[in-house]
Order: C-alpha cells, then sequence, then structure tokens
C-alpha cells in the first residue's frame, strides 16, 4: 500500500470518526491538500470518500458527505470531474435507491445525498452527468418535487 | 499516470 493512500485512509478516518465532537479541521485540511497534491489521489481520495458515505455509522456516513462537500469546495475542476462520473455518483444513488442500500439508509444521510446533488447542479453545470444521475432519481420516483 | 480515454466512466445505476 503507497504511502499516499495509507495517508489518505488515517486521514478521513479522522476526519469522520464517529467520536468527533465538533469537526477535525485539522484533518479536512490534510486531507484535502493531500488529495489536490499528490498524483493519483483525486483517484484515491473518491475512493475512500465513496467507502466511507456508505458507512452503517450515520455519524461517519454524514461527516463523509460533510468532508465531500469540503472537498467540491475546495479540491478544484479535476475533483469535480472525478465525481462527476457515474462511477462514483452510482455510490450516491445506491445510498438512496430502495433496490440498492436506500432500506438501510437513515434519513438524514438519504436527505444530505440529495441535497447535495441538487446544490452541485447549479454549482458546476459542466459536470452534466450529475444532471443526468439527479434527473435519474426524479424519473424513478426517488425524489419527489 | 494511465491515458485515460472517454470511456474511463461506469454506466449510471437506475435506482
Amino acid at each position: 500500500m503507497d504511502v499516499v493512500t495509507t495517508s489518505l485512509e488515517a486521514l478521513i478516518q479522522r476526519a469522520t470518526n464517529p467520536q468527533n465532537q465538533k469537526p477535525d479541521v485539522a484533518a479536512i485540511e490534510a486531507f484535502c491538500v493531500m488529495l489536490t497534491k499528490e498524483s493519483e489521489g483525486v483517484q484515491i481520495g473518491t475512493k475512500l470518500l465513496a467507502t466511507h458515505i456508505q458507512s452503517l455509522n450515520e455519524s461517519e456516513a454524514l461527516q463523509a458527505l460533510s468532508l465531500l462537500d469540503t472537498c467540491m469546495k475546495r479540491c478544484g475542476p479535476l475533483f469535480h470531474a472525478e465525481i462527476g462520473k457515474f462511477r462514483f455518483l452510482n455510490e450516491m444513488i445506491k445510498l438512496v435507491s430502495p433496490k440498492y442500500l436506500g432500506g438501510r439508509t437513515t434519513a438524514s444521510v438519504r436527505q444530505k445525498v440529495l441535497q447535495l446533488l441538487y446544490a452541485w447542479i447549479r454549482e458546476y453545470p459542466r459536470e452534466t452527468k450529475i444532471k443526468e444521475a439527479y434527473e435519474m432519481l426524479k424519473k424513478q420516483g426517488v425524489i419527489e418535487e | 499516470p494511465v491515458i485515460r480515454g472517454f470511456s474511463d466512466d461506469e454506466p449510471l445505476v437506475i435506482a
């Protein structure tokens, strides 16, 4: 396992730790910096985020969604492009889809996922697959407007 | 880094 992966893993564990009483700002900051500074950091970081947002622990999942949102704001277009692929968006879809994990996802996690997708459509219009995913969720009745 | 083609993605999952 290379040092980038182990470091990013350690940082996301800290940043999304269910014991956190308040955001671990240092870990969040370091995760964002490492994700943009290290080659393959974006690919490794998005894989780790996909895993953590699907945590069975609601606090970990919510903190991971929050970290995801922070990274969207801080990590620039390369990161937006990676999140804007179906490979990642599918992991968010599974959280809200009753066919996949929707049945075991808490309402607050499902709501946060939909809020992020809705916000990103407006904030990152170039990532057209985000809108495609959102429209699909509407068509499938997962989202009632 | 690997030169990624346009197909560097998966199909959309249907909910």
